[in-house]
């Protein structure tokens, strides 16, 4: 598994040609929604795969 | 016929007289336990025909001396219903007799994807004209097969042979020992392999979870099969250690949408391993059996 791999993926499943121009401005206040993150854990736990590390 | 919307499909019913006759193969017991099936070939043994008939047959049809054989897996469903899929086909000639092989591999994958019980490895047997037509021959009323017996020890009975390789030698371990170094030695396994993805540039910022992941990867060296094996099947590459079973990867990410940026789940598929196997260039990949 390569960087390039993993990036071309993240790319082609949100329909992007290059990588979006994001700076730290953006992301501060952001919070992740309560359905965001528990989409997240279902997928992660039908992926069945080991758990990601979180932070 | 009377639609006005459809002109009128003439046909011709061609008559193909095919014989069939219905072949059942215990498989009990037949494949040993974690073992894997390389090839499956059905013996059928051509019974000679008499000179008598060869010498009407070649009066009658001068052109055509063979008959096209088939055989078909049939599926006998839970509900009573039947399905068949091609699995070989090929024509044999009235003037050979002796016995002749069919591959009945794809049939036996068919069979080991059934839920349990199982019930026997049923193949149909067609022998039918070379082709269709009214200057066909009929050649395939001279090919005969002897079929199987009650006991099972008649002279001449079809034969199924299972070419398998025990996957304690030929296979793959689960996960490698984190303790000890792969070396070529080692059997191939699934090495664990974190990827940070903090340590992306192009992630900073967008990628929020998760921060990395266990992808794996597959290491170490395959066994290769016996030199009989391979002289038989020269098409198959070695085997080599590969990922035969992949999981996706969740992430969310930060996507920006009239100035402002919201959280976003993405799953990118085949991520992570999930399984690694020996696994030779070139072997068939089993169909998948239809529901």
């Amino acid at each position: 598994m390569t960087e390039e791999q993993i990036l071309g993926s993240l790319l082609q499943q949100l329909h992007l040609r290059e990588v979006p121009v994001l700076d730290k401005g953006d992301v501060e206040e952001l919070v992740i929604p309560a359905p965001v993150r528990a989409q997240y854990v279902a997928l992660l736990k039908r992926s069945h795969g080991a758990p990601s590390r979180g932070k | 016929r009377f639609s006005q919307n459809f002109r009128e499909v003439a046909g011709r019913f061609l008559v193909s007289e095919a014989s069939t006759h219905l072949l059942v193969f215990r498989m009990e017991q037949r494949l040993p336990p974690n073992s894997e099936l390389v090839q499956a070939v059905l013996r059928l043994f051509q019974e000679p025909v008499p000179k008598a008939a060869l010498r009407r047959h070649e009066l009658l049809s001068p052109r055509s001396d063979r008959a096209r054989v088939t055989i078909q897996w049939l599926h006998v469903r839970e509900d009573g219903s039947n399905r068949t899929s091609l699995i070989d086909s090929r024509l044999v000639s009235i003037h050979e007799s002796g016995w002749k092989a069919f591959d009945v591999t794809e049939a036996v994958n068919f069979w080991q994807q059934l839920s349990r019980p199982r019930q026997p490895l049923l193949l149909q047997v067609w022998v039918q004209r070379e082709h269709l037509g009214p200057l066909a021959s009929s050649a395939h009323k001279l090919v005969h097969f002897t079929t199987q017996g009650p006991s099972g020890a008649r002279q001449g009975e079809p034969q199924l042979e299972l070419h398998t390789l025990d996957l304690r030698d030929y296979g793959a371990q689960d996960n490698c020992d984190p303790e000890a170094p792969v070396t070529q030695g080692t059997r191939c396994c699934r090495q664990e392999m974190y990827i940070d993805l903090q340590g992306m540039k192009w992630a900073e910022n967008w990628v929020l979870e998760p921060p990395g992941f266990l992808a794996y990867e597959c290491v170490g060296t395959c066994q290769q099969p016996p030199e009989t094996l391979t002289f038989k099947w020269p098409f198959l590459g070695p085997r080599q250690c590969v990922a035969s079973e992949t999981t996706s990867l969740p992430l969310i990410v930060s996507v920006k949408e009239g100035g402002k940026a919201r959280a976003q789940v993405v799953s990118l598929p085949n991520m992570r391993v999930q399984k690694c196997s020996c696994a030779s260039d070139g072997a068939p990949v089993p169909r998948k059996l239809e529901p």
